[in-house]
Parts: structure tokens; C-alpha cells; sequence
């Protein structure tokens, strides 16, 4: 019997711990995960890990976990994050527990400022966090300094802000007795609803060049392609939507747009390594998958989570 | 209000819509 090998796997809120065989596969370990978190919506996630050089690297479901250069360590570690992310939070998240990881995982990448947001949206979104892990308000149990020990703001802005700890937490307290009565679930909701409007929420950012080696941003979301000048990732200059592309493709450091229109020329830039391309097009498929599945009928999968949740 | 202004953000996550050979143009000026 092969000797079996440790695996810790972390999402947003849970440390899990398996022990698979050398042959088990990248969608065998995932399957696990989303089976032990009780997680039906599997087509946003994925398994993240560290790879021999040091780079972050999403699993391939297809290939055995040992074929994959994962950073040798016992256990092996993994993280269970989303990777794509729903066109609008409200319509497509059904499950508790999907909102839940989505909301924990935003809130983390708007609170360490890779997500920027601005001040005034920073506090609403960080009262909707209160009322989600207190719930209401109460003057007997939610004494002065409660939020002291909360991360409440992303530390752009209070660097930015020269606002006492006590004054942006009064400011938080007001907003927070503002949300009487609304479920802890709705906060999380409400969270989400409003960071899928910032204007860096749910991009994946990737440097690359132009002919003229300018350097530029290429976004990557679940609408499409977008262009931005190097010192400008809020403002996309260029766009790319999943309608008006036929093909995507690469060839070393050259990534290639064709046009629906064939009369139009091809778009071309370059990344700065080839492992850089092969992320952008597994990045492009997975998006415009889930973009094409948005507008066919629900599954039978997707009609039952409903019904479901509805009860 | 403050909800109002994140809303106003998300016409920002999208580029002005134009044809490709103006987004050729673009692009090779950067």
C-alpha cells in the first residue's frame, strides 16, 4: 500500500487535514474539500498552492496532485479560495456558505489594500462587517472599545485620514445601529453587493507590453478583457467583452485576440513570461465558460440549490 | 448616499465601448 501523504487545506474560515494517495487527483482532493465544507457551488473555486519556485499556482483538477510542482512541505499546503467571481453577487450566489467564503475572502482583499476602495465606501462596507459578526447593536452588550480590537479599515485609509482609532470607530458604531434588524447573512450580502461595484473587485491583474515595450495592465474578469495604463488600475482604457472575441490564444511571451469581426486585425501583447500567458488563457477559459453558462437555462443542479435555499 | 456613490462606480469597470481598429490605435500609442 503507497505510503499516503499529508495535505492542509485553508479557506477563508476552516483548517482541513487529508491524507491522499501519490495518485489521487487534483479534482479528487477538491471534491473532498467542497464535499467536507458542504459547498455545492464548486464552479468559482479552486485549490491554490506555492509551487517550487515560489509562485502562486491554481491545481489542475485533471492531473494527479504529486504530478504537480507543489512546494515540498509535510503537510502539503493548499488554499481553498474563489477563483472566478459571479457577474452580480445577488443573482448567481445561492448557498449561505458561498456568500459566506466570498465575503470573507473580498472583505480580506479590500482590508489589505489589494482591493482599493474609498474612504466613505471603506466605512459603510466596514459597518455591514460589524453587523455581520455582531449582529444589531445593543448598548448592554456592545460596551465602548467593543470594535477596538476589529480590523475595520483598510490601512490606506487611515494613513490617508488623520482620524483618531476612536473617531473611525464612532463613525463605524453609527452605521452599525443604523443596520437594526438585518440578518447577519443579509450584512454579508450587503457587503458583497456593494464591493462588486469597486472598480478593482473580482480583476485579476496581469503586467504585459505592447509593441513599443510600454508598460501596461491587462485585467482579466467574468466580462471580459480590459487594458489600463501602468499607473491607472481603476480607469480600463481599453475592453475586450467575451461577445466580441473568437479566440484567444499564445505563443511564448505573445498573446493573441482574434476579433469576432474577421475583417478586424488581430490584438497582440506581450507577458513577461510564458507562464504568465498559459495563467491569462486558463484565467479567459474559465471566465467566458462560467460567462456562456450564465445565459443558458439553470441546471437541474442549479434549479434544486435554489429551491432549496428558497426553503 | 454612500451606497449611491459605490453604485456610480461600476459604469468605471468597463471601457468606453469603441471599434477595434480605434482600439488598435490606442493601444499602440500607449
Amino acid at each position: 500500500m503507497p505510503k499516503p501523504v499529508n495535505v492542509r487545506v485553508t479557506t477563508m474560515d476552516a483548517e482541513l487535514e487529508f491524507a491522499i494517495q501519490p495518485n489521487t487527483t487534483g479534482k479528487q482532493l477538491f471534491d473532498q474539500v467542497v464535499k467536507t465544507v458542504g459547498l455545492r457551488e464548486v464552479w468559482y473555486f479552486g485549490l491554490q498552492y506555492t509551487d517550487t519556485k515560489g509562485f502562486p499556482t491554481w491545481l489542475k483538477l485533471d492531473k494527479k496532485v504529486s504530478a504537480q510542482e507543489v512546494r515540498k512541505e509535510n503537510p502539503l499546503q493548499f488554499k481553498f479560495r474563489a477563483k472566478f467571481f459571479p457577474e452580480d453577487v445577488p443573482e448567481e450566489l445561492i448557498q449561505e456558505i458561498t456568500q459566506k467564503l466570498f465575503f470573507l475572502q473580498v472583505k480580506e482583499g479590500i482590508l489589505s489594500d489589494e482591493v482599493y476602495c474609498p474612504p466613505e465606501t471603506a466605512v459603510l462596507l466596514g459597518s455591514y462587517a460589524v453587523q455581520a459578526k455582531f449582529g444589531d447593536y445593543s448598548k448592554d452588550v456592545h460596551k465602548s472599545g467593543y470594535l477596538t480590537t476589529e480590523r475595520l479599515l483598510p490601512q490606506r485609509v487611515l494613513d490617508q485620514h488623520k482620524l483618531s482609532r476612536e473617531q473611525w470607530e464612532e463613525r463605524i458604531e453609527v452605521w452599525h445601529t443604523e443596520h437594526r434588524g438585518m440578518l447577519k447573512e443579509d450584512a454579508m450580502l450587503e457587503y458583497l453587493k456593494i464591493a462588486q461595484d469597486l472598480e478593482m473587485y473580482g480583476i485579476n491583474y496581469f503586467d504585459i507590453k505592447n509593441k513599443k515595450g510600454t508598460d501596461l495592465w491587462l485585467g482579466v474578469d467574468s466580462l471580459g478583457l480590459n487594458i489600463y495604463e501602468h499607473d491607472d488600475k481603476l480607469t480600463p482604457k481599453i475592453g475586450f467583452p467575451w461577445s466580441e472575441i473568437r479566440n484567444i490564444s499564445f505563443n511564448d511571451k505573445k498573446f493573441i485576440i482574434k476579433p469576432i469581426d474577421k475583417k478586424a486585425p488581430d490584438f497582440v501583447f506581450y507577458a513577461p513570461r510564458l507562464r504568465i500567458n498559459k495563467r491569462i488563457l486558463q484565467l479567459c477559459m474559465g471566465n467566458h465558460e462560467l460567462y456562456m453558462r450564465r445565459r443558458k437555462p439553470d441546471t437541474i443542479e442549479v434549479q434544486q440549490m435554489k429551491a432549496q435555499a428558497k426553503e | 448616499e454612500a451606497k449611491e456613490k459605490a453604485r456610480a462606480k461600476r459604469a468605471n469597470k468597463r471601457a468606453p465601448q469603441m471599434d477595434w481598429s480605434k482600439k488598435h490605435e490606442i493601444f499602440s500609442n500607449f
